[in-house]
């Protein structure tokens, strides 16, 4: 189902875009908040072949279990093979002690079995959350959707914008963005980039 | 909570792209606000798979046999992840929650960056200036006191060395006056003259986002007579940018004019919707 989006707030929602090469973006339901019927929220963001990847964290004292997880998981790539991201609204994982470590993990690992990995492979995928503090994670709703997540996999407008849409909590309209670009050294190649975010309250950004 | 996913199929080598995201995070994600609170789960992460990249291409990366470490395509590929990573930040602000108006808080000073960031936040944190903004009120006075208790300048007048010289100046004399020594007989009136001075370096303007005039509210110090018509025109819009000036291109002292660093902000005002949404979010 499409969220209506607010006559005011359409001018900023892309009809089309220019995504990055080698990049797949898909959506689907898991129903991670019980009053969520019928918006997809779960999104992933992958390169087919792993690739360099980096983040910046909050610096709440208080960081959540996808925080520490992806934190992890970047350290012990160093910055290298990264698959991508997966993604859940609905749900923070925030405060919920080792259970909610071992669930954003099991995202992870979830997300990287459909690439192929085995239990010995280092992870590949990071994990991020959004959604209410406190409340642990629906985690087998969300490892039986993943499959179903892998499978809407696709590189057109509509599968970006799906997983823009899927992200959102309190947000009013899905927020994504891409631009194409040129380098000096290579003038006659396109390159693109693209992005996605979310937020609308509970937002004065302190990362590194 | 903020997340943010960016990916490009440029080739860039990890330590290089790690390194920009932490740089270029600062001016961006790290430059907005709509309620001023810090989430547990805030995340922005970036890939490049370099799958545009031609064959035989290396990925970009810092080194020292460049001008300042970069490349010529690093450079060009620096200013266009600064100002998509801005874009796509200000994006958030447009949809803050019950948010009417989307702010542009620029700040000017000659002190410091990190003076000219701090005043932005504490502007941008301030209830009743983003209320104010919500009731179209040009409520200089508001954004003035947020000014004013901007962590740490509210301790070291850092934004009027003058006024910390005649601050430190004036506790002498009393001590002096106390021990019956020196000058001492600093009457009320030369003390209050010689007291910490209203900053007369500071001076506040809304900016329209149409290009028409600035409408100044405060110059060095010293109030305006405001134009409410004007005033009102201005803030019936939905963009607005507040200037502020903590110089006005003079000396600080007997030192040289210095140079002026600039922080730029992005909020939004504060609604009885924004207390609706997050009185009925359930946990």
């Amino acid at each position: 189902a499409e969220r209506s989006i607010p006559a005011a707030k359409q001018k900023y929602v892309p009809t089309s875009g220019t995504y990055p090469k080698g990049f797949l973006a898909g959506s689907a339901f898991a129903g991670v908040k019980a009053s969520n019927t019928k918006y997809d929220d779960l999104a992933l963001i992958v390169s087919e072949v792993p690739c360099p990847g980096a983040a910046v964290f909050t610096r709440n004292m208080f960081r959540a279990a996808p925080v520490k997880v992806s934190g992890d998981i970047l350290r012990l790539q160093q910055n290298k093979n990264i698959r991508g991201v997966v993604i859940n609204s609905g749900c923070a994982n925030a405060v919920t002690g080792k259970l909610g470590l071992e669930h954003a993990e099991a995202m992870s690992r979830a997300t990287d079995k459909l690439f192929g990995a085995d239990d010995a492979s280092l992870p590949e995928t990071l994990v991020m959350s959004t959604g209410v503090i406190g409340q642990r994670l629906p985690i087998d709703r969300i490892t039986s959707a993943i499959p179903k997540l892998h499978a809407s996999l696709g590189s057109t407008h509509e599968h970006w914008l799906g997983a823009a849409q899927a992200i959102c909590t309190t947000d009013t309209f899905p927020k994504l963005m891409s631009r194409t670009f040129t380098l000096p050294s290579h003038p006659e190649t396109t390159y693109s980039i693209a992005g996605m975010t979310k937020g609308a309250g509970m937002i004065h950004p302190n990362m590194a | 909570t903020l997340l943010a996913t960016v990916c490009t199929d440029a080739a860039i080598d990890p330590d290089t792209l790690a390194k920009l995201l932490r740089h270029h995070t600062q001016t961006s994600f790290n430059s907005i606000s709509i309620d001023g609170d810090t989430s547990t789960n805030d995340t922005l992460a970036c890939f490049a798979n370099g799958a545009a990249t031609p064959e035989g291409v290396q990925p970009m990366a810092y080194d020292s046999q460049n001008v300042n470490g970069k490349s010529d395509d690093l450079r060009v590929f620096e200013q266009v992840f600064s100002t998509f990573l801005k874009d796509l930040a200000k994006l958030v602000v447009r949809d803050g929650e019950g948010a009417t108006k989307f702010v542009t808080i620029r700040v000017r000073s000659d002190v410091s960056f990190v003076t000219a960031k701090r005043v932005a936040v504490s502007i941008a944190r301030s209830a009743l200036v983003k209320t104010a903004l919500y009731g179209k009120d040009a409520n200089w006075g508001r954004i003035l006191c947020a000014i004013g208790y901007a962590p740490g300048l509210m301790s070291s007048f850092e934004l009027d060395a003058d006024a910390l010289k005649i601050g430190e100046q004036v506790k002498l004399d009393r001590k002096l006056a106390r021990m019956g020594k020196g000058s001492g007989r600093q009457d009320a009136s030369e003390n209050k003259r010689r007291a910490p001075v209203v900053n007369s370096r500071t001076s506040v303007s809304f900016i329209p986002s149409d290009g028409s005039k600035e409408l100044k509210l405060l110059v060095c110090g010293e109030p305006e007579a405001v134009d409410e018509v004007r005033a009102k025109e201005i803030l019936e819009m939905e963009d607005l940018e507040i200037l502020v000036r903590l110089e006005d291109g003079t000396p600080r002292g007997d030192g040289p004019v210095r140079s002026v660093r600039e922080a730029v902000f992005w909020t939004c005002d504060f609604s009885h919707e924004y207390v609706t949404i997050n009185g009925d979010y359930r946990t």
